[in-house]
């Protein structure tokens, strides 16, 4: 889920 | 999660500490920017809104948590507390919110990766992030001599930012089909905005010298 992986940083 | 990204996420939460310990030891907030600082609540605010149904790791929640409550404890010294905000330099502090939000704003809602609200919030995020430091660092120049924590307080914040470039460079080699143009564009466009701080910053050091930045 490409939405989600560029999420996982602060 | 590799080391970059951890140094810059510790970088950050010790600029943040650097400044909360200042005002609560020297209940002075002298030289910072209250524009700044709520600039950066709404930073946090808008990007942290999927704290409690987007879970990604506790790591990431326990910081959003931390970077939320922190700057709402220095917003709060600033407007609040009856020595602190006597020490407020309101006649300096007058950059426009609206010249920064208003942008933003726009930005975020032409430029997204999906039009839905929490989207668009959190790419606006993204930009003000970028331009969130544009209030203290104007300041800075006007005060001209710059104390020590508030000198270092920027400097930790550039070197956040320096590290989160490092930690993309590590992860477009080592994760295939990683890409985050937005985030990156917007991430260069703030670290350069520290370049000419940096400058000043190392040259003081250097010289052991009190950092004066000029006019």
């Amino acid at each position: 889920n490409k939405s989600k992986k560029k999420k996982d940083e602060l | 999660m590799n080391l970059f990204r951890f140094a810059g996420d510790i970088l950050h939460l010790l600029s943040i500490l650097v400044l909360l310990l200042k005002i609560h030891a020297t209940k002075s907030c002298a030289g910072i920017s209250l524009k700044t600082q709520e600039l950066y609540l709404a930073v946090f605010i808008t990007r942290y809104l999927d704290l409690f149904w987007n879970f990604h790791s506790l790591y990431n929640s326990v910081f959003k948590v931390v970077y939320i409550g922190t700057t709402s404890m220095i917003v709060w010294y600033m407007r609040r507390h009856r020595n602190v905000k006597l020490t407020y330099d309101r006649d300096h502090d007058t950059f426009r919110y609206l010249f920064l939000v208003a942008p933003c704003a726009v930005l975020s809602l032409l430029i997204n990766a999906r039009y839905n609200l929490f989207e668009i919030l959190w790419t606006f995020s993204i930009y003000l992030e970028a331009v969130a430091i544009l209030p203290q660092l104007v300041l800075l120049q006007r005060t001209k001599n710059v104390d020590n924590l508030t000198g270092n307080y920027v400097f930790l914040l550039g070197l956040y930012r320096a590290f989160y470039i490092l930690n993309w460079v590590y992860r477009f080699a080592t994760e295939p089909g990683y890409s985050a143009w937005l985030v990156w564009i917007s991430g260069l466009i703030q670290t350069g905005l520290y370049l000419d701080f940096f400058y000043y910053y190392v040259q003081a050091w250097k010289q052991s010298k009190k950092l004066q930045l000029p006019s």
